[in-house]
């Protein structure tokens, strides 16, 4: 079963049309695995990704090369999944 | 879990659970509700969808479908929901009652059986379907950009290992297919709801375009006002528009399928959240969301009603 061990999501308010098309560019790099829940399209939304424990410092350099800054929205997937996986188990002996 | 006053709505569900509610959905409310078998999953799962009528044959209906992404969890947990609220209100709620004496409603609550199985025993995080791509190491198309609508158009990926590949050809993947059979034979839909979760939103066509469908200023008022139904229960903030517009062009989307197929009221919802649990929106939130998103489905449902075409 796939663990998300230091996983995090971060979520970035963008700013200008230089930043969505840097993280467009971020999104055709498959070897960092990153997961995009939202997608870099408009000034409008944020764009928020999952980004592997494994890709971490490789994103954080990325985005700070290019000027965008982000906050960590969750700040390791697998605790949140841990702790659906205990209501789930708990509710199932309800 | 066996009965429907016992079920915990605000839990989610294996798929077998769900399976078997739905059993007992039928056997609770045998006059209104029927359980049909419209295909098999591509790992032979059986795909059903629920059936609310009361009579006829082949009245104008609508239809709702909940869990096409797997990841999306609080999808079919407001299906489950929904399709009991459905059931329980018919006879007590005058206009959801008169509508079930002149239409049908058709909901199909696991979509993607596969990815959703998928999501309980391998990967959380799972979105597409669990088919094989010959020549790639990567499985699965993302069902949502795999519909005849500017299939393989901007906004869906040709990379097997993505997560928004639109597949081989338009309705490749069977759990696609089997809708479009059912919705094509059935031949009187009036309305398409699709039921995503993440962001909240309530989207029209297009998706693979970002020019205006002929209806489009129907469906945004109708759109608008069904939104602010849901947010007068808990103030929750939605976004409305075309899916191009309010998220990103994407094509191959089953709601612009839909719409040229000629049913009008064809529309998407983002459940939520805003981003603070992502896809594991804590299981006490499954019943506000459904009971919020409950407001603006009815609304869009009597619309469809008291405008037939």
């Amino acid at each position: 079963e796939r663990l998300f061990v230091g996983d995090q999501v971060i979520r970035i308010n963008v700013e200008s049309e230089e930043q969505i098309q840097a993280l467009q560019a971020l999104e055709s790099q498959e070897e960092w695995k990153l997961d995009f829940w939202l997608h870099p399209v408009s000034a409008d939304l944020p764009v928020d990704i999952r980004v592997p424990r494994s890709s971490l410092d490789s994103v954080t350099e990325y985005l700070q090369a290019h000027g965008i800054p982000f906050s960590v929205m969750i700040d390791n997937l697998q605790e949140l999944l841990d702790q659906e996986r205990a209501e789930m188990v708990q509710n199932q002996r309800m | 879990e066996r009965s429907t006053r016992s079920f915990n709505f605000g839990a989610y569900h294996r798929l077998e659970t769900i399976y078997s509610w739905m059993d007992s959905l039928v056997a609770q409310y045998p006059k209104l509700v029927s359980k049909q078998e419209i295909g098999k999953s591509y790992e032979n799962r059986s795909m059903y969808v629920l059936k609310f009528s009361t009579g006829g044959n082949k009245r104008p209906a609508i239809w709702i479908d909940t869990g096409i992404h797997s990841r999306e969890w609080v999808s079919p947990a407001t299906g489950v929901w929904t399709a009991n609220k459905i059931a329980s209100d018919y006879g007590r709620d005058a206009s959801l009652t008169s509508l079930l004496d002149s239409m049908d409603i058709y909901m199909m609550l696991l979509t993607n059986p596969d990815g959703y199985a998928y999501t309980h025993s391998n990967d959380r995080m799972w979105r597409k379907t669990r088919s094989r791509n010959p020549g790639s190491m990567c499985r699965g198309v993302d069902p949502n950009r795999n519909w005849n609508a500017q299939f393989g158009g901007p906004g869906a990926s040709r990379n097997p290992c993505s997560d928004s590949y639109h597949g081989p050809s338009a309705h490749s993947e069977i759990e696609v297919k089997n809708v479009v059979d059912f919705i094509l034979s059935h031949g009187n839909f009036k309305s398409f709801i699709s039921v995503h979760a993440y962001s909240q939103l309530l989207m029209y066509p297009y998706g693979y375009s970002c020019s205006a469908v002929p209806d489009a200023r129907e469906l945004d008022t109708v759109g608008r006002a069904a939104v602010q139904k849901l947010t007068s229960l808990y103030g929750t903030r939605y976004k409305v528009g075309s899916i191009c517009k309010i998220i990103y062009q994407a094509s191959g989307g089953s709601i612009d399928w839909s719409y040229n197929q000629g049913i009008k009221y064809s529309f998407a919802f983002e459940l939520r959240d805003t981003g603070r649990y992502g896809f594991i929106l804590p299981a006490n939130q499954i019943i506000p969301t459904a009971t919020e998103t409950w407001l603006a489905l009815k609304h869009i449902m009597e619309y469809v009603h008291k405008n037939s075409y």
